[in-house]
């Protein structure tokens, strides 16, 4: 199954 | 000093509407051309981001920057009190506690007055630099919605690919599965329901069903959606307003 991933992934500030 | 007016009173009410469920405390950051907001939700997937510009109001005007920190489950018991067709004119002074909201019924001369209690949110303010896409579709928002209604009833998770000329939503559950295959269309005489497909690279990524159902809520603002999918981005679904957008930055599941 695929697992979410959260902004921080792409958004470094956050 | 803060003065802006809308015409009516439902178009605030749907921006609000829009987003309600997905976030609760935003602060509203009122400048001289306009308002903007952002937030993000509590498991830090979905950010929203809002932009209303001066030109979407009836008559707009903010001397100073003020923030207004808004818990929207409050801002959207009092939006219930005014009527559709009122004028609404928010009002806040330059360094408010509260904002006032003025319902206006300009034919009956009917005036309705709340004042909202604003809170001191602790929130950063991020800066979305302009993202590359790897394909861009237009296409008509409440035929979207529906896609991510029907769709989400079978799974959590739902897939979009995009090749060439084919955009693909698919869900596989438990239950079952189910998929909707559109290609680019163009609606002559009525160039809203047209959909419109820029691909530079085929995408396929999977989003969580909650999400997007956070997301078709933005449906009511504008008969159109613009997605914008990389796989190396969060995926950007967005609602034009008259002068400004709505927009959702959505985090897209992957494999482990």
């Amino acid at each position: 199954a695929k697992k979410q991933a959260t902004l921080a992934r792409f958004f470094s500030s956050m | 000093m803060l003065e802006a007016k809308f015409e009516e009173a439902s178009f605030f009410k749907r921006i609000i509407d829009g987003f309600k469920d997905c976030v609760q405390l935003v602060n509203f950051q009122c400048k001289d051309d306009g308002i903007i907001a952002q937030a993000v939700d509590d498991s830090r997937v979905l950010l929203v981001s809002l932009e209303i510009g001066s030109e979407s109001f009836q008559t707009y005007r903010c001397d100073h920057p003020i923030t207004l920190g808004i818990d929207l489950n409050s801002l959207s018991k009092i939006l219930r009190c005014g009527n559709n067709t009122d004028t609404l004119t928010l009002i806040a002074d330059d360094t408010p506690d509260s904002v006032l909201l003025l319902f206006e019924d300009t034919k009956r001369e009917r005036i309705a007055e709340y004042s909202l209690k604003l809170m001191d949110i602790d929130a950063d303010f991020l800066k979305i630099e302009e993202l590359a896409y790897e394909s861009t579709l237009m296409m008509p928002s409440a035929e979207f919605a529906k896609n991510v209604r029907d769709l989400s009833q079978l799974s959590d998770s739902l897939t979009f690919t995009i090749t060439k000329e084919t955009i693909k939503f698919q869900a596989d559950g438990d239950i079952g599965s189910g998929s909707v295959i559109l290609k680019p269309y163009v609606n002559m005489d009525d160039p809203d329901q047209s959909i419109k497909l820029e691909m530079e690279q085929p995408v396929d990524l999977t989003f969580g069903s909650k999400y997007l159902l956070d997301i078709v809520k933005g449906s009511a603002l504008s008969n159109k959606v613009g997605i914008r999918l990389s796989s190396e981005a969060p995926a950007l679904f967005q609602f034009d307003l008259s002068s400004g957008f709505l927009q959702f930055f959505l985090a897209p599941k992957f494999n482990d």
